[in-house]
């Protein structure tokens, strides 16, 4: 479902290059539940950036459902992205002007969902991560882990055929971390795709295919499918 | 050195009030080294905005080297910040459109400090937290775990009397991690009061005295100081 082949991706500052991503070839079936780990800076973001169509490499292929999606075009990209990829950002990225509900409710609006079945899905999702009497407060109410909590509402409301996890409880306890594991193998359980990129052992481990990144490489792949 | 008597923080939020810190009560001494560890939302970012004079308590009483300051206005806790207090934010707070260097360098040049003194300062601090090679990039241009680290080293450049650090390795792997812990222990070391909030237990077990919050209170407290 998810085939990169030979991809770089090279970053420029300045005069310096940074080879974010360097050679990296993975092949990912439908319904696979991966983690990636690694140290600070190995390019664990950039490799899930680019799954996410976010980001474009600067050399190599990225076949999603055996269509080479680097040559679409933006907007192209960005209709797959929205169609079909749920994504947790390490930075959040919630609106602030919005609240808890609100950004939650966005891609449902995007999507075209009716109004009275976006409220329920909404307040479904807040109340399965904690969050019930939290939905009316806007992101900077909001304690760093229940930002978080926000961040992985959106990304899963629309149960996307993909989701893309970027460090998803690194601001959460050890309760509130293993609740998101949980509810992100209930998603998987149910045909998701699931990448989760974390640095919690605990969190990495539950995953059934385990990948490690070293300086833009992929190091470790404890279950490639062969492809 | 910093005394909390029956300290109180209510937030208001359209007509739901959330009481953040529940009658807090806490006293250390200078060149303590202690962790605050608790369920996402209990009060820990809030507590730490608090000692940290970046938030006002609703009632009670804070005393920073004996002075009241709950009674000083918003310049004059300024004042007192930026001289004593160092502050690594759950959130960053970056710069967005000043590389990594001059984001350290701020408090350098807030304080009036030299300019030749302030680049060999800068440059030994991003060494030590292994960014030598990213110090002309961008906040944008870095990491999530690279970000967090620009945060440590803009908070720990000055020597502060007080170093206040929330979660300051959620977006770090093991080994950086234990890294930070160890720069933040030299600096307690040294004399600089430390009080590290996590969510790691490695992290939150060096500490020489651990502090626990639920729901806005300090539930457990390892070794009170008898105040
Ligand atoms: N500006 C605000 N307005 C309203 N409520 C707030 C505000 N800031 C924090 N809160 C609420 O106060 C409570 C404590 O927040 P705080 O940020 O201190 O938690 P925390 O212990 O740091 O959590 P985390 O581990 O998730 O970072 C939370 O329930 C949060 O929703
Ligand atoms: N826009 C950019 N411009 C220049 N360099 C970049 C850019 N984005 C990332 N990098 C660099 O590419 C490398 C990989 O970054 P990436 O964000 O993928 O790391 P990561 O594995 O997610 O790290 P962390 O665990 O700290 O989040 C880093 O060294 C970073 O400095
Ligand atoms: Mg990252
Ligand atoms: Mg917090």
């Amino acid at each position: 479902m998810i085939e990169l082949s030979h991809i770089h991706r090279n970053f420029r500052v300045g005069n310096q290059m940074v080879p974010a991503l360097d050679n990296v070839n993975l092949s990912i079936a439908a319904g696979e539940y991966l983690s990636i780990m690694g140290p600070s800076g190995s390019g664990k973001s950039t490799l899930l950036n680019l799954i996410g169509l976010l980001d474009r490499p600067t050399s190599g292929i990225y076949r999603l459902d055996g269509e080479d999606v680097t040559v679409l075009s933006d907007r192209q990209q960005a209709e797959v992205r929205n169609r079909r990829i749920g994504f947790v950002f390490q930075a959040f990225h919630l609106v602030p002007r919005l609240t808890a509900a609100e950004n939650v409710e966005l891609p449902l609006i995007l999507a075209g969902v009716p109004v009275a079945q976006r409220a329920e899905r909404v307040e479904r999702v807040l109340a399965a991560l904690g969050l019930a009497d939290r939905s009316h407060h806007k992101p900077e109410q909001l304690s760093g882990g229940q930002r978080q909590r926000v961040a992985i509402a959106r990304a899963t409301v629309m149960q996307p055929a993909v989701l893309l996890a970027d460090e998803p409880t690194g601001n959460l306890d050890h309760k509130s971390g293993q609740d998101v594991a949980q509810i992100l193998e209930q998603l998987n359980g149910g045909g998701i795709t699931l990448i989760v990129v974390t640095h919690d052992l605990a969190i990495g481990q539950r995953a059934r295919r385990r990948l490690h990144m070293l300086d833009g490489r992929l190091e470790r792949d404890s279950g490639a499918s062969g492809g």
